[in-house]
């Protein structure tokens, strides 16, 4: 463990508990992208299979147990207990187009042909590209909730912030894992736009407007 | 050889 992955699990965390606690508090899902929210479920799914079968650590046990619950409970906020103030209509990017190509790159690009290799395989390439939708759906509707740039923050700065933790981890464990990596990075390009837009923004007071 | 090191991340 080093600071950089420690900061980075912990802006995760805050990223999705911030969620949770907009959509609970406010009782509403306005301009949060459902979609977004089932491709995190099915990452955290299929990449902590072995979450029974392969203990690491408290930590790595309990913070995998809080992402996947809370995760399902995110979907289910969304889909069933607030579904009223569910936003489809903006919500309409096509995810087939982002699960069947990552489902087919996983099988042709992994370390290790087995099950539980390709799932967390797919899980990696699937989590680069699972917050597609939620972009698509600010720049759809022009702008966002303050407190949704903040979980969009939280959530990108995430991996920026594995990618030190990757640097850290070759520099000093000589390990490195090439499909962590390239995906975090275009994971981490994804968020560029949408930075320089809180960066200069919100970070100002304003509200976060995207060129429709 | 890549070591899948991110087999103990989150």
């Amino acid at each position: 463990m080093n600071i950089f992955r420690f900061l980075g699990d912990i802006s995760h965390l805050s990223a999705i508990i911030i969620l949770l606690l907009k959509i609970w508090k406010s009782r509403s899902c306005a301009g949060i992208s459902g979609k977004s929210q089932l491709l995190f479920a099915i990452v955290f799914t299929t990449r902590y299979l072995d979450l029974f079968t392969n203990f690491i650590s408290f930590y790595n046990t309990s913070m995998k147990v809080v992402y996947v619950a809370s995760s399902y409970a995110t979907v289910w906020m969304i889909y069933s207990k607030f579904k009223a103030t569910y936003d489809g209509n903006h919500d309409t990017f096509r995810v087939e187009f982002l699960i069947v190509p990552t489902a087919i790159l996983s099988f042709l690009v992994n370390h290790d042909f087995t099950p539980l290799e390709i799932l967390w395989t797919f899980s990696i390439y699937l989590e680069s590209v699972a917050i597609l939708p939620q972009l698509f759906m600010v720049s759809k509707t022009g702008e966002a909730e303050t407190i949704t740039s903040h979980y969009l923050f939280a959530l990108g700065i995430y991996r920026t912030l594995y990618l030190f933790n990757w640097i850290w981890r070759y520099q000093f464990e000589e390990f490195f894992d090439l499909i962590a990596i390239v995906a975090g990075l275009v994971q981490t390009v994804l968020y560029c736009d949408f930075f320089y837009l809180y960066i200069t923004k919100v970070l100002k007071g304003k509200k976060l407007s995207l060129p429709a | 050889e890549a070591n899948t090191a991110a087999k103990d991340e989150l």
